[in-house]
């Protein structure tokens, strides 16, 4: 473990976190993507397999519980309880145009062509691409992101730019090298870099977000 | 270990 990896993990939390108050206390997910939010869900899912069958540290493995008990929760709030607040007319990102390329991606590059290794291949590529949906979203409905939300997207921004970091810090302290996380995390990393400047050069003034649609 | 990688990042 390194600062970078560690910080990272919690602004991926502090991500997680926010967007739950937010649904949770306005009582209403308007200007959330389901579609993403069920995207990271799967990513999860198919990552954290690993839970019960490798025993990494107490931290993984309570940080992979909180993932997916965070990432369940938030899809119910959306999907069941604060339904009618669903913004569905302006979700309308075709998932099937990310998931499918990417399983089958996973198929052919992967480290090893085993079940688990496949679907973990599968989520790092998922994960990459599955802000899309949220980021489309925000330039369709008018373009005003809540500020609660750009909050959001920072940090889950940051965390992937941090890993960046952890990633170069690792192959020079321990040779460490995961090609397929560092490309992926590369491309999830340039997808928000539009966001950022958004982010930084509107929300830190004060002003509201709009990504130009 | 995971097949031959041990992701053992998050």
């Amino acid at each position: 473990m390194n600062i970078f990896r560690l910080v990272g993990d919690l602004s991926h939390l502090a991500a997680l976190i926010i967007l739950l108050l937010k649904i949770w206390k306005s009582r209403s997910c308007a200007g959330v993507s389901g579609k993403s939010q069920i995207m990271f869900a799967m990513v999860y899912m198919t990552r954290y397999l690993d839970l019960f069958t490798t025993f990494v540290s107490v931290y993984n493995s309570v940080m992979k519980v909180v993932f997916l008990l965070f990432s369940f929760v938030t899809v119910y709030l959306i999907y069941f309880k604060f339904k009618a607040t669903y913004d569905g007319n302006h979700d309308t990102f075709r998932v099937e145009f990310l998931v499918v390329p990417v399983a089958g991606l996973a198929v052919l590059v992967n480290h090893e062509f085993s079940f688990l290794e496949i679907l973990w291949t599968f989520s790092i590529y998922l994960e990459s691409v599955a802000i899309l949906p949220q980021l489309f979203m925000i330039s369709k409905t008018g373009c005003e992101a809540e500020t609660i939300t750009s909050h959001y997207l920072f940090a889950l921004g940051i965390y992937r730019a941090l890993y960046i970091a952890n990633w170069i810090f690792r192959y020079y302290m321990e040779g460490f090298f995961d090609f397929i996380a560092i490309v992926a995390g590369c491309v999830q990393t340039i997808l928000y870099c539009d966001f950022f400047y958004l982010y930084v050069t509107k929300v830190w003034k004060g002003k509201r977000l709009t990504i130009p649609a | 270990r995971v097949g031959i990688y041990m992701h053992d990042e998050l």
